[in-house]
C-alpha cells in the first residue's frame, strides 16, 4: 500500500485539484483509494461534494481519539473513501500538544491496510498536520505551480521534508514534483518549468498537468474531472499522472 | 492614514502581488508607503528584491518587542517602505502567547504616522499574524481568485472580520473585494465574478486585475510591474485600482 503525502507550504499550487483527481484516477482503475482531508478550509472535503460545515465527525476526533477512522470515512464510492475535514481541525494545533502528535495520524492509519493508496491533501503551511503527513507517508508528492513565488519554498519544504525523514519517519522518500496548472502560452511557464528540471533531474515528473478550466469548474459540482469532463485535457493529464506514478512505485 | 490588511486564507489568491503592486502604485503617486510582510513564507519581501533569509531582523523581532519598526524597516525607495518577514516569523505562534498579543503589530504601527498607507501581506491562514493585521487595520481589503475553490472560505473570511471588529477592533471596516488572475477567455471566471458582484455588490471593485504574465515574473527581479513592465496590463490595472482605491477612501 502506498502513503503518499501531497505537500507544498505554498497556497494555490493545486494540491487539492490533484489529491482528487490523482484519487479518482486510481480508484477508476481498480485501485481502493483514500483520501484524507487535512487542511481545515475542507476543500479536499467540498471537491467531493461533501458539506464539511455539516460534519458531526471529521478528521480531528480521529486524531484527539474520540473517534475511530472507520467510524468517521465517508464512502464516496466504493473504491474511493474519505476522511472528511471542517474547520474545526484549525483547533488541531492547540489541541494536539502531548510528545509525538506528529505521530497521530501514522497510528489512525494503521490496522487500514484494506486500501491500496492513501493520498493525503496538507494545507499550506509546514505545521502540526502537514507533518502528521510526513510522518504517515512513505511517498512525498510535490505539486508546484510554475512561477517565482511558487518555487521559492521549495528548498524549505525539501529540508523538512530531510528533518522528518532523519528524525521521526526514515523510510520517507520523495517521490517526485508534479507541475501543476501550466499554461503552454506563457514564456515563464517553460522555463520556469525547464528549471525546475535541471534542479531536480530525477523528481520532476514527465507529465505535466496543464491549465484546463475544466479542472477548476468540477469541484463546484462536487465532481472529480473523470465525471464532470471525461474527454478533457485535465482528465488525460491525471490519467497520464496516475500511469506515471505506478511506473514510479513498481520501480523503487 | 489608511491601514489596509490584505486578507484572505485562501492560498494564490494574489493577495502579495496585490499588496506590493497597489503599495508601489501609491508610491509612484507621491504617498509614503510602509509595506508590511506577515507571512513567515516572505514572498512580500523577496518580491521587493530583498534576501530575506540573509536578514537578521525581522517583524518577528518588532512583534517580540526585541527592536523597533525603525530599526527593522528596509527603504526599498523613498516613498515605498517595507517591514520584511522570513522564516523565523513562523516562530509567532509560539512565541507571541501573552494575553492580548493581537495587538502587537498595532501598538509597533503606533507612533509611525509619517506613513499615508500602512499595507499588510497576510500568510494563507487565519491565526495570529493575520489577526494582528486584522486587529492594526482600518480597512480589510479581500483578494479572489473567481473559481470555486477560492470563493468557498469567504464566508468564513467574513465572519472573522466580523468578530473582530466585535470584540478587538471596532473601527474596522471592509473596504472591498478584488478579482485578482482574472482570465477573460474563462467563462467560469465571468461566471464567478457575476456571483461575487450579486453577492456583495457595493464591496467588489469595480478595477479587476486581469491575468498578466508580466505581473508573475516581476517578482523574480525583486521589481513592482511598474518598474518591469510599466506598459503592460497589469500595471495599468494596479494603477487603475489605487485610483479606485482613493476615491472609496475619500468617500468615507
Ligand atoms: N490544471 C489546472 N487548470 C485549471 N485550474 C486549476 C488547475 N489546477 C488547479 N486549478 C485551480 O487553481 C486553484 C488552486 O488550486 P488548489 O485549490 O487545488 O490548490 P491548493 O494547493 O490545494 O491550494 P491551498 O494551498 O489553498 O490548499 C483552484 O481554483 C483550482 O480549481
Ligand atoms: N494578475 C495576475 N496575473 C498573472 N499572475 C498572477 C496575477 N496575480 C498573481 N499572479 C501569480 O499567481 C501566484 C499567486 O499569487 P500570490 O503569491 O500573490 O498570491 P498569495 O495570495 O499572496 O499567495 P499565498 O497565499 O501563498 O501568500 C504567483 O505566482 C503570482 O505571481
Ligand atoms: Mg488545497
Ligand atoms: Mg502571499
Amino acid at each position: 500500500m502506498a502513503r503518499i503525502a501531497l505537500i507544498n507550504q505554498k497556497g494555490g499550487v493545486g494540491k487539492t485539484t490533484t489529491t482528487f483527481n490523482l484519487g479518482a484516477a486510481l480508484a477508476r482503475r481498480g485501485f481502493r483509494v483514500l483520501l484524507v482531508d487535512l487542511d481545515p478550509q475542507a476543500h479536499l472535503t467540498y471537491h467531493a461534494g461533501i458539506a464539511a460545515h455539516e460534519l458531526e465527525l471529521t478528521l480531528l476526533d480521529v486524531l484527539t481519539g474520540e473517534a475511530t477512522l472507520s467510524e468517521v470515512v465517508c464512502l464516496r464510492n466504493e473504491q474511493l473513501h474519505l476522511v472528511p475535514s471542517n474547520l474545526g481541525l484549525s483547533r488541531a494545533q492547540k489541541v494536539l500538544t502531548e510528545p509525538g502528535s506528529e505521530f497521530l495520524l501514522r497510528e489512525a492509519l494503521e490496522g487500514h491496510d484494506g486500501y491500496d493508496f492513501v493520498l493525503m491533501d496538507c494545507p499550506p503551511q509546514l505545521g502540526i498536520l502537514s507533518i502528521n503527513a510526513l510522518v504517515a507517508a512513505r511517498h512525498v508528492l510535490v505539486p508546484v505551480y510554475p512561477e517565482f513565488l511558487s518555487l521559492a519554498g521549495l528548498s524549505q519544504l525539501l529540508q523538512t521534508v530531510e528533518i522528518v525523514t532523519r528524525r521521526l519517519n526514515p523510510r520517507l522518500e520523495l517521490m517526485g514534483v508534479l507541475i501543476t496548472n501550466f499554461d503552454q502560452r506563457k514564456n515563464l511557464h517553460h522555463e520556469a518549468a525547464g528549471s525546475l528540471r535541471e534542479r531536480f533531474p530525477e523528481w520532476v515528473f514527465q507529465t505535466v498537468i496543464r491549465t484546463n478550466v475544466a479542472l477548476a469548474e468540477a469541484p463546484s459540482y462536487g465532481q472529480s474531472i473523470f465525471e464532470y469532463a471525461p474527454t478533457s485535457l485535465g482528465a488525460q493529464d491525471y490519467e497520464a499522472l496516475a500511469g506515471e506514478l505506478l511506473l514510479r512505485l513498481q520501480s523503487r
